[in-house]
């Protein structure tokens, strides 16, 4: 069973523990700051006030045992860049930063974290996408070209099949999923690569995936 | 042409108004501090130095104008407030808005934000569940049943083409696409929703789309 270290509770270390609780998973959450760590003591394994520039300090609440740490300090570069000096003294073999400019990321990959994130810059770009394409709801990206976008139904797909629609041929576009509520106020059911023979009804969300070209297209089709 | 306003130059502002003008878009930034104006000058249409809470400060930088708004104010949960009924007041029509901790989200929604970002929360449960998923590279929600991760082909898929691996009935997912490097060091080519003769090879990356619970046995089998 593999075990999880968070250093630094701040929004996005918090949310880590949290959700890598709630997938089952055992997480050390520390922090300097008591508060931050009671607020986490219910949703996570152990959480435990510390200075994670001390070494031992880090040694006494077990991080030398855990499979990956998660290091999410921002403010503080320099503290950041010592906590993964600290995890990497210790043995711990896979290190998972945030990291707050360029620069701090292109060291913390130097240190050897294996991933950095730049979690305000990412969901920006994911967001920003979705709004210059004004009719879109969300906006994914899958990489540099590809990404999906989950659109209204356009009124002139409604009715049809996806036969009908030839998606791929026309658009360059490929329909991963529909999201419908089978009565307004339902729940929202997700009807993922749906069939040949699945008919397009008013108020479907589609999910298309394509190039970056193609969905701007599309987009540009429904106005 | 549409023109955006981005109130609040801190990581996820800065972000912001700077995508969107990589994209095209018409940007007015502004924010309190004058670094951080100055810092986004170049890469945006106007970056104005002004409290967002004046109205009369919004309305002479031409905020009145703009389509849609984002408010990015973190630290300061009634400035954040306060900024969103002021741009109500001068009538923009769409609000966008970061928010710190879900009451926050909450009062957003009730001021009429009609849509609110929590970008270090989204991030931290995307990743927590590529982490849970040790074999994953990466981990994309397409809603709360269904996800796309990407995994390193499998040994027992290598030599295979798509109709002879049944991906659908016998593992309920679906190959979105494939990743992979002509030769070490190449660049990484996505084949998007490729067809059933393409075969796996050593090295590829898939993205599979599939439930939760089928994208979790997939992993557990790739030990
Ligand atoms: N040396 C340290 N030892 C333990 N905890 C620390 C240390 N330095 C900073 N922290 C903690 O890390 C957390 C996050 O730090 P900080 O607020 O600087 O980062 P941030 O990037 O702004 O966070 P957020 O994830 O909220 O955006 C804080 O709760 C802080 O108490
Ligand atoms: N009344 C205001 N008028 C103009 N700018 C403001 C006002 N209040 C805050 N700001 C600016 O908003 C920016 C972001 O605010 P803050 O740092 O509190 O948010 P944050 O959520 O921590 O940001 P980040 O996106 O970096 O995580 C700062 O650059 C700050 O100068």
């Amino acid at each position: 069973r593999r075990q999880f270290g968070v250093i630094g509770l701040g929004r996005f270390g918090a949310a880590m523990a949290t959700a890598l609780g709630e997938l089952g998973q055992d997480v050390i959450g520390v922090d300097g700051d008591e508060d931050k760590v009671r607020e986490l003591a219910d949703a996570i394994s152990q959480a435990i006030q510390l200075d994670a520039t001390d070494e031992r300090a880090l040694r006494a609440a077990g991080l030398q045992d855990v499979d990956v740490a998660v290091v999410s300090i921002g403010e503080n570069i320099e503290s950041s860049l010592l906590v993964v000096m600290q995890l990497r003294e210790l043995g711990v073999k896979t290190i998972v930063a945030k990291a707050v400019t360029p620069l701090h990321g292109k060291i913390l990959e130097k240190l050897g974290v294996s991933r950095v994130i730049f979690p305000e810059r990412e969901m920006a770009v994911r967001v920003a996408h979705s709004l210059a394409l004004p009719n879109a709801i969300d906006y994914i990206e899958l990489s540099k070209d590809f990404s999906i976008v989950e659109v209204p139904a356009p009124e002139a797909f409604v009715g049809k099949t996806l036969k009908q629609l030839e998606l791929r041929p026309r658009y360059g576009l490929t329909l991963v999923a529909i999201k419908r509520q089978s009565h307004p106020g339902g729940p929202v059911v997700t009807n993922i690569t749906p069939s040949a023979e699945e008919m397009i009804k008013e108020g479907d969300v589609l999910a298309l995936l394509g190039s970056t070209e193609r969905l701007t297209e599309l987009d540009a089709l429904l106005k």
